[in-house]
């Protein structure tokens, strides 16, 4: 919350466009700025009606460097763009810098993200330590179609207007605490020596050399892969990931997307009653990879590019009782399945679990 | 690896530091030069509540994590105090 708890003591609010960014387009420039209104007017009473000419309560403007409110711009980067609190005069008005590059997308700056963000202070919110928070103070790209207000800011905005006046309150998403016991994953992979398991939107990327974990969006690194990633394994020898999500799959060569993907997974050999893939992991001294979906499980070979004779094949037999596969990788030579928040280490060799630890065992907690 | 700065980067760096603090974290800007070193536990103390806020190693020093945040793009309103 902003010190002294400022608020609007009124619920109908009004917004004005003083200016257009030359980087887009005045009509997705509109779209943006109604979008990122709509993020918090459906979680509150407030509502906010365009006006053209008079002064509104928030004035939205494009301005360079010093434009006389003692908070200069910089240039392209850095800082992005401001907001006053609520209040007369420039209580609530949203300035960004004109310098820098505005869009739609994932390209340089996203105006809805950046905007709805800006909104957050207008309304009277300050900056949230949640990394995941619309409101946390660090520009992080999220595509506009997949944006969901987190519970943080729900939580903060509530608190000031109270809730919406829908039959059923909106919920959002939280941000997955390493160290919380409770915590499951959708994917896991290794890559280069550090291991990412992905969670949502996010991406907790963990390197050996380094006792913290980092949290990241998926889309800092992959601004066009979606969340939700079901699926990821790693084929050491071409330095290739692969990540399923439905029934579609990404190929990362290095760090980066390689371009004709998502392909059908059916490529790969599975057949049209298989609709997504749970996990999967290479095994690296056979070349063989395990692709686990229900209760069965398929097995690829990478050199002949095709799956082999004799699958499906039922998990239980082969793995023991590890029940659905949530997400798995092999590391050292063994194997690491996730179901829920339990972890089974097997070893191929032996055929047999050796043991099995938390979901979050990786992690130092 | 990391590699260790070279004393250009570190005049760069220290210039970082005071303006993201003076920027976001309410360090006053002391312009009396001899206050500077005393004035360099109130920065180490802002330093701290930065690092503490974005969930980093409260070390009080411009490590490198706390560098790369700092380089960050992000919103122009301070995270502590009231932004008038």
């Amino acid at each position: 919350f902003t010190p002294g708890n400022p608020k609007w003591k009124k619920n109908n609010l009004t917004y004005r466009i003083v200016n257009y960014t030359t980087k887009m387009r005045q009509t997705d420039v509109d779209e943006a700025i109604q979008k990122a209104l709509k993020v918090w007017s459906s979680v509150t009473p407030l509502t906010f009606q365009k006006t053209e000419d008079k002064i509104a309560d928030i004035m939205i403007s494009f301005a360079y460097r010093d434009h006389n409110d003692n908070s200069p711009f910089d240039g392209p980067n850095g800082l992005l763009a401001h907001a006053f609190q609520p209040g007369e005069g420039l209580g609530g008005d949203v300035h960004l810098d004109e310098e820098e590059t505005w869009t739609k997308d994932g390209r340089g700056y996203n105006l809805f993200i950046v905007v709805a963000h800006e909104l957050g202070h207008s309304l009277g919110l300050s900056h949230s330590n949640d990394p995941g928070a619309l409101m946390y103070p660090n520009y992080a790209y999220t595509d506009p179609k997949e944006f969901l207000l987190p519970q943080d800011d729900i939580d903060g905005i509530q608190a000031i207007y109270g809730q919406s006046d829908d039959a059923v309150q909106p919920t959002g998403p939280t941000t997955p605490q390493v160290c919380d016991p409770n915590l499951t994953f959708d994917a896991i992979t290794t890559l280069r020596g550090e291991m990412i398991f992905f969670k949502g939107r996010y991406m907790l990327r963990k390197h050996p050399e380094r006792s913290e974990t980092e949290l990241n969006f998926i889309s800092l690194f992959w601004p066009n892969l979606p969340s939700g990633i079901q699926a990821a394994y790693e084929n050491i020898e071409r330095d290739e990931v692969l990540l399923f999500k439905e029934d579609k799959y990404w190929v990362i060569r290095g760090y980066d997307i390689v371009r004709g993907y998502p392909k059908p997974i059916y490529r790969l050999g599975f057949p049209k009653t298989v609709k997504r893939v749970n996990a999967a992991y290479n095994d690296e001294t056979t070349g063989k990879t395990y692709f686990f979906v229900a209760d069965r499980y398929w097995r690829y070979d990478e050199n002949k590019k095709s799956m082999d004779h004799g699958y499906p094949r039922k998990i239980i037999h082969d793995f023991g009782k590890i029940g659905r596969v949530d997400a798995a990788f092999q590391k050292d030579g063994y194997v690491y399945f996730f179901h829920k928040t339990t972890q089974f280490q097997f070893d191929p060799r032996a055929k047999r679990i050796v043991s099995h630890m938390k979901s979050i065992s990786w992690f130092n907690c | 690896f990391p590699v260790a700065p070279e004393k250009e980067d570190e005049g760069k760096n220290i210039n970082l530091v005071e303006t993201y603090l003076q920027n976001f974290y309410n360090l006053q800007k002391d312009h009396r030069p001899h206050l500077r070193q005393g004035g360099k536990n109130h920065l180490a103390e802002k330093l701290k509540e930065m690092q503490e806020f974005f969930g980093l190693q409260v070390t009080g020093k411009p490590d490198r994590d706390t560098l790369e945040m700092m380089n960050k793009p992000r919103c122009g309103v301070p995270d502590v105090e009231q932004y008038v």
